[in-house]
Formats: structure tokens, C-alpha cells, sequence
């Protein structure tokens, strides 16, 4: 209905506001709808100002900063409605190590609500879990898993049947 | 309800019977390249109902059975159980009593499918039901793909008002 | 024909007149998210006379221009020089007596644009006919932007074309 | 011309079937003229076997896989016809540390022909460079260079003028 969709924007746009200079460490950002007059047909603008930065098209930012912004998008949404799980692959792979780390610690914060699976290459985010699980393909090929419980002083986890 | 356990047989690069575990907090999933890890979201999105072999990265539907390698012949069936702990939110009234649900997708290699909940035969309609009613697999943002993360910033303003709908 | 350095003063967040020299070998570019460093490759490929802004991540070429930060003001002037080292190989006939090539673009706020070469005046098409005798620029595999190695994969055929016919 | 075509395509061909088992570490990998009677209209095919997996469509490969595959292609079409310099902005981001050092040796090795730019995050392509330029915006969203030459027990390069 229009009602629920123009209240979830604000809630979700609130919640923007909060998580993007919580992820980069000040600026700001918000979600503007492109026709407000007509918000179930309109399109959802998105303004971005890193910080310190001068407001410019969201086109012009980093590979970096683009997908931090991504993700303080995602997470505001979640935040404003939680799913049971919520899957990340790779999402750390253009981020520093200092956007890293900030993106890590509300991942810890959300997955007090939900559960996070989060694939990585990142070594610094392989700190973060509460369980780990390695793929390999020792026969070509072929994948199998095996499990480490990081929280239970590194006892493996049965994961073939 | 959480996702208590993913079951993984003859789908794409799991040819032998895995089982994974995912408990409460982060679940971390590593490995070099070309492994699996993926492949693990896709079977998860997979068992939930998706119906384009293109979002699974395949040309057709039957390119999730295990093709064989090197050294093995290829499967004639894939398959992939999803086990969820009723934990009492958003559970559908006929399922109400059980402590666990699982959802099971088969394919043959002759294009035929079966879908199961609770060990019992049913239509892909019960499977959308089931999932619609929870919440779970319905919103879009719950999973971000390897890759697509950075086309919320580059997308039209139109195909991100469904990231928004999805969430009211 | 090396490049010898890069001169970038006003071209997007290279406020400050910056050179860069690059040598033989091989030249690392480092630093935190936003930095600049894509910035670089940027101002390489205006330089080079690239014409559309969209391959530069702006909506009009006016986006290359510093806009200010919170601490200054906007520029009235981007300006990029590629000074090139003459070692003798494919050097147009004209520039064969110069040890170095200077390539000079700048762009004004009200949109008018100046091209030098060698500190002169020149047009848009010499700036062309210099890089296209050179070899340098015009292939498109000599620069991968950031985001872009994975599209050659799924690229349609057609397009891959294009990278072989940069060859020939 | 058709013939020059057809010849260079030929040459690529050749070669990036040497430089894909080269960074794979195995396997095998080749180009295919969609339409060999009409080449110049043709488009390019691409078959891709990472070491032990069985040939399936270069669409089911993972994010690292494609990533190198295009790697092998452009550095294969390369070695046929240097360019005077070759500037690579974080193509190493999806590749694991193995895929990573292999990379690594490739640009080692041509660089000897050309001028290489690297743009990195990754801390082992970090430690191949002959100079590393450090960006930085200590003065928000004001560029600033730093330059190292490594070569040359760590002096500093001179970059603002
Ligand atoms: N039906 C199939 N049978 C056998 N192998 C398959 C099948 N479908 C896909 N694969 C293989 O799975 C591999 C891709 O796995 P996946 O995408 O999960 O890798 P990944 O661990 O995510 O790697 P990366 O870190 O590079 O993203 C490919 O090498 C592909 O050949
Ligand atoms: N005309 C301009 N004036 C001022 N700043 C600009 C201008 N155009 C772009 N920028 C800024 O440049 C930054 C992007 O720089 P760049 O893409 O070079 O980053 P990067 O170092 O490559 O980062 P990453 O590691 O994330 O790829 C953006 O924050 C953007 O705001
Ligand atoms: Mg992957
Ligand atoms: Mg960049």
C-alpha cells in the first residue's frame, strides 16, 4: 500500500542517515525520492557526501566508497526490517582496512539480531566470526568443507555425513 | 526462524554429501579461488525456489548438477536440503507444531524436479508459500552476491525503490 | 614512447599542482579508499583525449574539475600534462628532434578547452593524430579500469572482438 | 585488413593459451571465432578449464576465475603487441594469494618490456614495484602524492612541485 511503502522510506532514509557516517566516519547521506508526489512510481535518488567531501554525483565516488555506501544502504533496510540471516559474498573485497574494520563492527552488532554469513578473502574480517567454515578442492574439482568453532576454543565442526 | 543446516549433494562443485552447519552470530566461509563459496549461495537461493539458471550463473537449470572433473563422470541428480529451527516467528499455522522444517529441491539430468518439506512430496507452490510466509529468501537485501554489491550506487533510481518495497 | 611524468593541477580532487614520475619498471599506487588513485587513471585517459564523461564517472565533463571541499572552494580550471620521453620508437615524423613530447589539456568552468603540445596551441585532431601514431591510448588493453577485468568474461562475443582488432 | 586480422587473432590465440596454464597453474583455455567464415564480423568465443574441472560455460566460473581468465586474455593480446605502457587498476581484488603471486611474477617478467602501473590494495603486489606512490587526503578531499623509490634503499621521490 502507499502508506506502509512512504513510511518504510522514511524509517529505511532515517536509519540511512545514521549507518553511512557511522561506516565512513563522518559525512552524510540520505535516500530522496525522484517524484514525491507519486512515491509508488517514483524513483529513489541516492546523495552521498564522504567526509570533508563536497557534494557530488554518487557516479564520481570510489570503487570503495561506492560500495560502502552500498552496504550502509543494505544495512539501514535490515535494521529497519531484519530477515532471519543475511548473506554477504565478498563484499569486504574493495574496501581499506580501515573501512574494513568499521564495516566489521556493525556486522558484530547485527548479528546479534540475525544471523550473518559473510564469504571473505579478507584477513582481517576472518577475525570476526564465530565460526569458520574453509572450502578447499583438495581433489580437483570437487569441494568439501571443513569446520573450526572460533568460539569454542577452535573444536572442528562435523560437517561431513 | 534460523537456518539451522544447509545440505549440499551433487549441486555444481559439491559432488559428495556436505553438511553445513550455520549457528547464531557470524558464520565466516573462506577458501582460494573457485572452491566453492559461491557455489554455497547459490544452492542456499536455489533450494529457496530460484527459477532463472542465468542468477545462478548457469545457461541452462541443469548446469547446478555436478558435471563431473577430472576425475569423476558427472551425477545424474542434484540436490540440496534446507533445514530451518522453529523458533516461533513468523511460522506458518501448519507447520506450527514442528521443531524443524526442512525444504528439499531434486534435479534430474532429464529436467525433472521434486520438492519436498518435511521428507513429504510437494509443489514448488507449497515451497513459495512456505517461504513467503516467513519472510525468508522474499527480501532481496538479505543476500548480496559477490560482485553486485557496488550496482545499488549505479542503478536506476527505479530499481532501487525495490530494495525499499521489499522491506515494507 | 615512455611516459616521463604526469602533471595533474584542478582535475577532479587534485586540487594542489601534483607531479607524478613514472619510470621503467614497474610504479605501485597505494592509499585508502577515495584517495585519488582511480582519480590518476582518470586524468591519464583526459589527457589522452578522452570525450566522454561518463567513462570518466561524471554526468558532464565539468565534473572533472576540482568542486571544492569543505575547506576551498571550486576551481575555475582543470589542467593535466603527459610529458612523454622520445626514445625513438613510433615518434611522428614532426616531433622526431624532441627528446620529450608534452601533451597539455585544460578545461574551463564556462566549457571552452585548450589543447597544447609542446607548450603550443594545438587542435583536438593533433592531439589524436599524435596518439594514434604513437600506438599509445588507442588500445584498449593497455588500461583496465577498476571494476572492469570481470567484464571480458561475460562480455558477448562481439565485443571481445574489439580487443584483437586493437591488436591488428 | 581481414588477413591482418585473422593472423593477429591466430597469434593471441597462441599465446593465451600459454600465459592461462601459466597463472592457473594448469588447465587449459583457448579463443573460437564464432563465425570462422566471416571473421571480421565474427565474434570472439571463450573456453576456459581451470586445472582438473571439467569445460563448462566461462559463465559458472567464480568471481576469481573470470577475473583471471581476463587476465591471461589481456596479457596474452599484450605480449603479441606491447603498448608502450600498461596501467591496471585493482585487478588483483577478487584473486587469492596463491592466484595473486602468480600475477605478480607475470608483471615482473613484462615489465622489462614496458612501463607497469599497478593500483592496489593487495599487500603482496605491494612488495613487486620498482616505486610505490602513496595517495593520501590528509586535507579532506584534497589529493596529495607521496612517492618511495624502493629500489633505491627507500628514497623519497620528489612529486609536488
Ligand atoms: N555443475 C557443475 N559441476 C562441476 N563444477 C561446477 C559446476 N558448476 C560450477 N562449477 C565450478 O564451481 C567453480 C566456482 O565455484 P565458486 O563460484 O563457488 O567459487 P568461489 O569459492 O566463490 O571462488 P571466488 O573466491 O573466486 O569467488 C567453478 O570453477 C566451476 O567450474
Ligand atoms: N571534480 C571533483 N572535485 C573534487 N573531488 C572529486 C571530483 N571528482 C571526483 N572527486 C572525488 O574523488 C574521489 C574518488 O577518487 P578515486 O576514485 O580516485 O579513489 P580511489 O583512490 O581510486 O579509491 P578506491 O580505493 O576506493 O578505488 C571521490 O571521493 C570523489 O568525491
Ligand atoms: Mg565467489
Ligand atoms: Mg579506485
Amino acid at each position: 500500500s502507499r502508506e506502509r511503502y512512504v513510511e518504510t522510506f522514511h524509517l529505511v532514509n532515517e536509519k540511512f542517515q545514521l549507518v553511512f557516517p557511522r561506516l565512513f566516519k563522518g559525512g552524510q547521506a540520505s535516500l530522496v525520492l525522484t517524484d514525491p508526489s507519486n512515491p509508488l512510481e517514483s524513483g529513489v535518488e541516492l546523495l552521498a557526501q564522504p567526509p570533508g567531501k563536497k557534494l557530488q554525483s554518487v557516479t564520481l565516488l570510489s570503487g570503495g566508497e561506492k560500495a560502502l555506501t552500498a552496504v550502509a544502504l543494505i544495512f539501514g533496510i535490515f535494521l529497519i526490517k531484519p530477515t532471519p540471516f543475511c548473506l554477504l559474498d565478498e563484499v569486504d573485497a574493495p574496501l581499506d582496512d580501515a573501512n574494513v574494520g568499521r564495516y566489521n563492527e556493525m556486522v558484530k552488532d547485527m548479528a546479534q539480531i540475525s544471523q550473518f554469513i559473510l564469504i571473505t578473502h579478507n584477513k582481517r574480517t576472518m577475525e570476526i566470526p564465530d565460526r569458520i567454515y574453509g572450502i578447499t578442492m583438495e581433489e580437483p574439482g570437487i569441494s568439501r568443507v571443513v569446520g573450526v568453532d572460533l568460539k569454542d576454543t577452535e573444536k572442528p565442526l562435523r560437517v561431513a555425513s | 526462524m534460523r537456518i539451522k543446516r544447509l545440505e549440499i549433494h551433487g549441486f555444481k562443485s559439491f559432488a559428495d554429501r556436505t553438511v553445513i552447519h550455520f549457528g547464531d552470530g557470524i558464520t565466516g566461509v573462506v577458501g582460494p579461488n573457485g572452491c566453492g563459496k559461491s557455489n554455497i549461495v547459490d544452492a542456499l537461493r536455489w533450494a529457496m525456489g530460484e527459477q532463472s539458471a542465468k542468477h545462478l550463473r548457469g545457461a541452462g537449470m541443469d548446469d547446478v548438477i555436478f558435471a563431473g572433473s577430472e576425475s569423476r563422470g558427472p551425477l545424474g541428480m542434484a540436490e540440496v536440503t534446507i533445514t530451518f529451527k522453529n523458533d516461533g516467528s513468523m511460522v506458518p499455522p501448519e507447520y506450527r507444531d514442528c521443531s524443524e522444517i526442512s525444504v528439499t529441491r531434486r534435479l534430474f539430468r532429464d529436467g525433472t524436479s521434486e520438492y519436498l518439506i518435511n521428507r513429504t512430496r510437494a509443489r514448488l507452490k507449497d515451497v513459495f508459500d512456505l517461504f513467503l510466509g516467513t519472510g525468508i529468501g522474499t527480501k532481496s537485501y538479505s543476500i548480496i552476491e559477490q560482485g553486485r554489491i557496488g550496482l545499488i550506487v549505479t542503478s536506476k533510481p527505479e530499481d532501487r525503490r525495490s530494495l525499499i518495497e521489499d522491506a515494507a
